[in-house]
Formats: structure tokens, C-alpha cells, sequence
């Protein structure tokens, strides 16, 4: 059976996608078989591996609202497999919110296909709404982007909290891996004070090391690729390989 | 009768948040009455002007679910005066989900008050959802920032997607003021790329300058300010006012 991660913060641009990517890349390199799930209905995550999500016949919006089965819908994408998301996905929110039993639609979805896989990965929207609940729902433990800058602090809170509900309502199961500290600014004080704040204030544990910023990162998704591949030398291709490792 | 902007972006962390209260502290100093508009269940602007989210007796929320009317729950924050929202305002874009001409519903908010200023900046939420719909049908114009990176660069046309279904729909007179490229990269290739690539397919108008990436304007936000009052003399401090005073 797979370790089922959410990669979940509501907070917007804190390297969720970017994370899901480049942690997947990883994994599959030291030769783990690795699903991601893509469930913005912004496709960052879909762009990003290379698939065109405006041109897809089906996304994992179709296995919500049309019961289609995940293994018809799932893409192979290099070493990776990937259940890719559409704009369409917007209307599984709407669609989801009318039925009973919606924190565990994502979890049905799963349940046939996931046993083909040592680790599931899942990337949420920037909310704390139906598809990131059905992504707490459906998991063993949430990893935690966080940008480490003052606007992103509060929003660690308000998810623990959520976390809380979801293991007395749907999954009492769930873990939290830790918190990975993304884009960071070594040279100020700021980053590492919001990091150590955090850390001390929701007890959380702080996964090392930081993803350090860098422009190479960001340009990554124009070749397709995340960090991992595009150039694996790199500091951050590094840093989120000594993460992956500790996520087996 | 105000000029009334909606500032969003589906796509999170590009500085929608920071941008208003930028733009606000901005147009105030130039001797504007700005009421900001927090819009955002997160709360960051409401946050960033030093107004304790969690410690509101009322919220936006109020307005929508109980009418509870906007000038009782406005409050002034330094020059500026904020309509400020809470955790509440989850509850609202469910409560607004199932009511006919929810569209509206921020645009009847608005209406007693907004005579009393001359500007009305609204801060979005990372989403195209109902809050961002009534966002754009109380507005007389969209402002569109913009993180220049891939990942960013495809909400932009579903962004004006549906602007048009808004214009079609329930807001005729809704311009477009311009994209504001913001944390702005001028070192690399690939920012003036996807700025000249986004204006090129959309044709849209990039208003000048772009903001410049700069740890100061994440710092601001921990003194409860704006990069405009908070640094002055600061470079995105004077792009923010150079903006400012295009938006007159
Ligand atoms: N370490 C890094 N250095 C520089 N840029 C980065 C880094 N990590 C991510 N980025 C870039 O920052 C932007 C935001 O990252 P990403 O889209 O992965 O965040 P997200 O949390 O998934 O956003 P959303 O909330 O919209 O889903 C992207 O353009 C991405 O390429
Ligand atoms: N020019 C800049 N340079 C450096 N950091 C910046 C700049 N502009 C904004 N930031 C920081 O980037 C982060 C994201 O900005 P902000 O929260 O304003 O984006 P947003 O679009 O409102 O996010 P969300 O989608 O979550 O609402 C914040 O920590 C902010 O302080
Ligand atoms: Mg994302
Ligand atoms: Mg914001």
C-alpha cells in the first residue's frame, strides 16, 4: 500500500505545485512508482509535467462527476503517472458540495488504482474547500509548503485546524509529515524568524533543508520539467531530493 | 461617484493583496479617500493594515449574510478605511452559492458607501469563484498583477475569459485598467518573456513600471504597513505611487 501525501497550504504561490512536482521527480528517481494528483482546477501542476490540460478528453473531474474509473483517465508522464486536472474541475466544487459523503469522494477515486503505486501525491488548490478536504480526507499525512514570509504565517493556524477536523470527522489516521520551508531567503532574518515562529507556535516539524529561492526553479515549468530533472546538479534539486528521502 | 477596481488573479501569491494596499496607502497619500475591500477569507489585507482579523466583531461576511449594513462595519486604518473580512467569510461564499443574484451581493454592500470616496480598491481571493465574480461586477475596472513566471502566465487568459462572461453577463461598463507586473525579476530573460508573451496574446495593457522583487515589501506586512509608508524612499515604493497615479 502507498504513502498518500496532500500537499496542502490555502495560502496562494507558497510552491505547492512546484513542491508536488519536484518531491514525485525525486521519488521516482531512487526508483519509487509515483501517481501525482492534480486537483487545481488551474492545472498548474498538469502545465507543468508537460500535458496540455485545455487539450485533455478527460481529467480527474470526469471520475467525480461522471464515475469514470481513474486507471482510464491517468497519464504516464516520464517516470511519472499523473491523474491530470482541467478548468473543468471547477464544477466538481459545485458538484461535490451537493452530495453526501463529498470528504470522501477523492478517496473512492483513489481506492482502485493506488495499490499500483509506493507513493501518491497529492496538490491542492490555494482554499480550504471541498477538494482540499477531500485531499486530507483521502491521505496518510499532509506536507506542508510555507513561504516564510509574514503573509503566509498566519494561514499555518488555520490549517492545523482544519487538519484537526479532518481527523475527527473523516480521517483520524491522519499524520502531519512537517512543514517544508519554500523559496527561501537565506540572506534575511525574516525568513528563518517566520520558520522558528511557526515551528514553536504549532509544534510542527520543520522538514530539512529549505528550499532556498531561485530563478532556475521558476523556469523550470517552461521546459516541462521540475527543478529535479531540469537540473539536477542544482541547490534546490538537491534540497528537494534530501526532502523526498526522508518522505519513504 | 468613485472609481472602483477589482484586483484579482485566480493564481495565488502574486501579490493581489500586497498591490492594494500598496496602491491604497499610495493614492490616500495623494489625498484620495480610499475605502480597501477585503474580499479574502484569509483576511492578509485586513492582517497587513494591523486590524486582528480574528478579533472582528463583524466582517464582510456580516454585510452579505446578515445585512448587516457596510458602514457599521467599516474601520479606519490610518488614511485608509477598510472593510475588513474574517475566517467568516468561508461561510459567505456558501451562504451566496444558493442565492439568486449573488453577483450582486458585493455591489448592494457597496452602494450606501461608496459615495464617500474616490477610490475603492477590492482585494480578490486566489479563485474564480462567486466572491471574484462580485468583486468584478461592483468594479468599473479590473487591475490585473501579475507574477512574470510560466506558472503564471495561463491564468491570464482564463482571467479574461471571464471578465468577458462578466461584461456579457452582469457588468457591461467593466474595463480592464491593465496588468501590473509585480516581484518583478529584472535579472533574468524569462520575466520580460512571459510579460511581452501575455501581452501579445491577450492585448492587454502592461502598465508601467513593473515592481521589483525586494525582501523589504515581504518585511512591510510584520509593521502593519504598506511598502509605501513603510520604506518611502524604497524603489517599490515609488513604482506603487508611479502606478498610483495612473489609476486617477
Ligand atoms: N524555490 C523557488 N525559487 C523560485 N521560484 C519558485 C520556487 N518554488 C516555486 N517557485 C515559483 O513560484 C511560483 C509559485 O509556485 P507554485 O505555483 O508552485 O505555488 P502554489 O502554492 O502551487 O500556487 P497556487 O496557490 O496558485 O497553487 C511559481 O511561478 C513557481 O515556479
Ligand atoms: N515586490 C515584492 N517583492 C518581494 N515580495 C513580495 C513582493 N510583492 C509581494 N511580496 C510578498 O509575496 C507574498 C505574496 O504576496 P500577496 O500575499 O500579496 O499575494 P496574493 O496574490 O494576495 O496571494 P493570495 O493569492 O494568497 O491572496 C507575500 O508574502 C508578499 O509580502
Ligand atoms: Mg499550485
Ligand atoms: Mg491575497
Amino acid at each position: 500500500m502507498p504513502k498518500v501525501y496532500a500537499v496542502a497550504n490555502q495560502k496562494g504561490g507558497v510552491a505547492k505545485t512546484t513542491t508536488v512536482h519536484a518531491l514525485g521527480t525525486a521519488l521516482a528517481a531512487l526508483g519509487d512508482r509515483v501517481l501525482l494528483v492534480d486537483l487545481d482546477p488551474q492545472a498548474c501542476l498538469t502545465f507543468s509535467t508537460g500535458t496540455d490540460p485545455d487539450a485533455l478528453e478527460r481529467s480527474v473531474h470526469d471520475c467525480f462527476v461522471r464515475d469514470v474509473p481513474a486507471v482510464d483517465v491517468v497519464t504516464k508522464v516520464g517516470d511519472l503517472v499523473l491523474l491530470p486536472a482541467s478548468i473543468d474541475l471547477a464544477g466538481s466544487e459545485l458538484f461535490l458540495l451537493g452530495k453526501t459523503g463529498r470528504e470522501f469522494a477523492l478517496k473512492k477515486v483513489l481506492a482502485p488504482i493506488k495499490g499500483d503505486y509506493d507513493v501518491v501525491l497529492i496538490d491542492c488548490p490555494p482554499s480550504l474547500g471541498v477538494l482540499t478536504i477531500g485531499a486530507l480526507t483521502a491521505a496518510d499525512a499532509v506536507i506542508i509548503p510555507m513561504q516564510c514570509e509574514a503573509l503566509s504565517e498566519r494561514g499555518v493556524a488555520q490549517l492545523v485546524e482544519t487538519i484537526s477536523d479532518v481527523r475527527e470527522f473523516t480521517n483520524p489516521a491522519l499524520e502531519i509529515a512537517g512543514v517544508i520551508a519554500t523559496m527561501f531567503d537565506g540572506r534575511t532574518v525574516e525568513g528563518r524568524r517566520v520558520l522558528d515562529d511557526v515551528a514553536s507556535k504549532t509544534g510542527l516539524r520543520v522538514l530539512e533543508p529549505p528550499v532556498k529561492r531561485s530563478v532556475r526553479i521558476a523556469e523550470a515549468p517552461t521546459a516541462h520539467r521540475s527543478i529535479v530533472d531540469h537540473a539536477p546538479k542544482h541547490a534546490g534539486a538537491e534540497a528537494y531530493r534530501r526532502l523526498a528521502e526522508q518522505l519513504r
